[in-house]
């Protein structure tokens, strides 16, 4: 007899809304280009 | 309990901009050779604590060429950056640099530097002229005849050639040569110069007196030649004592 088990179902985090507006941090490194990118 | 570490600084941050100022202002100043370069981009940062109130921090820098001489008094910030149409040169340098109680020195450097390929600059601009080797035998026919054609046009001080800077060569849709080249006055005029041209020293450093010159030379369809020098006027060797320079390359 084939016994189906029982699979633990993934925890799904509660995502926390973003404000409306909200812009992420640009990320730290590399910085802004001044002038062109070669 | 310890203190959360600080955050880490961003390449943005007004610390890392203040550090790259400084690390920009030593690799101008200790080079000796070629153009300055402005800064383009901090790559990335990282501060390691050594004691509190003493940092060090690691400095990857993306540099571009700019149009001023290493010579030229001119400061970094009012010159020109290579558009990408005169085939940029980049510079990728790292700066090892010391905080010690908020006064930034630079420990060392490193940087490498490279045209933009030729292929990149074609594909935008498919007439413009290219970087060519400086030992290119147009370019050191044209940089010698144009010194000997400002030389033999000026009677002012007789100028020697200190480097050549750059040179480009076009071939279509016409053959020009453009060459640029550091100079120095020497002790002769350009008179004296035709006497007896080997008695013709360079002026000792705390005399010295440098200049730029730029040439084009239109091979075909039509010949022509364009000359334009100019000294930079006397220059008082640069002082190292606002940097704590252990090591440089």
């Amino acid at each position: 007899a084939v016994a189906k088990r029982a699979v633990a179902k993934v925890a799904q985090h509660d995502k926390v809304p973003r404000p409306v507006g909200f812009v992420p941090p640009p990320p730290p490194c590399p910085g802004r280009i001044r002038h062109f990118k070669i | 309990a310890p203190a959360a570490p600080p955050a880490p600084l961003g390449c943005d941050d007004p610390e890392a901009e203040a550090a790259a100022e400084v690390a920009l202002s030593y690799i101008n100043s200790h080079s000796h050779h070629g153009y300055k370069f402005a800064l383009n981009r901090i790559e990335n940062i990282r501060v390691l604590p050594q004691k509190p109130g003493d940092d060090i921090m690691l400095l990857e820098l993306d540099l571009l060429e700019t149009t001023c001489h290493i010579l030229s008094p001119m400061p970094v910030e009012n010159c020109t950056v290579r558009s990408f149409r005169e085939h940029a040169v980049e510079g990728d340098c790292d700066v090892k640099l010391q905080k010690l109680d908020g006064k930034l020195s630079v420990l060392a450097s490193k940087c490498h530097s490279h045209a933009d390929s030729s292929e990149d600059v074609l594909q935008l601009c498919p007439d413009c002229p290219l970087l060519a080797s400086l030992n290119n035998t147009e370019v050191l026919t044209t940089v010698k005849a144009a010194l000997d054609d400002h030389n033999s046009k000026n009677a002012d001080a007789y100028l020697r050639l200190l480097e050549i800077g750059r040179a480009k060569i076009q071939y279509a849709p016409a053959h020009v040569v453009y060459v640029e080249f550091a100079v120095a006055a020497t002790n002769c005029s350009a008179e004296a110069a035709k006497e007896n041209v080997e008695a013709c020293q360079l002026l000792p450093d705390d005399q010295s007196n440098f200049g730029f010159c730029t040439a084009t030379k239109v091979i075909s369809p039509a010949q022509d030649f364009q000359v334009d020098c100019h000294l930079y006027g006397h220059q008082v060797p640069a002082s190292d004592s606002a940097f704590l320079c252990q090591d440089t390359s």
